[in-house]
């Protein structure tokens, strides 16, 4: 991909603190 | 998706078919989608992405899902 080292490294933080807010969730609903 | 309105699930669904490593962008999702506005657009996306469905990417309006890998 055209990405930069940076912008791979911004989009993998976001994507593990989506996943965090998503098991949250899921904690919250049992 | 149980939980999320016709139109969650609908931006929800196209986010999840983009392959790219950037997303979709918000711009993409609503040439895509014309018969939902602007503002639920970006309500939706807001509220999938409090819950942990989407995440933006390299700016706040390309957005990737939790469910893609």
């Amino acid at each position: 991909s055209g990405l930069t080292e940076e912008q791979k490294r911004k989009i993998e933080e976001n994507r593990k603190k989506a996943l965090a807010r998503r098991a949250e969730r899921l904690a919250a609903q049992q | 998706v149980s939980g999320l309105t016709a139109h969650q699930t609908q931006i929800l669904n196209l986010i999840k078919s983009s392959t790219s490593a950037e997303g979709i962008s918000l711009q993409d999702l609503q040439s895509q989608l014309r018969s939902i506005n602007l503002p639920t657009l970006k309500k939706a996306v807001e509220f999938l992405s409090s819950e942990g469905h989407i995440y933006s990417t390299i700016d706040d309006e390309h957005f990737k899902s939790t469910d893609a890998d």
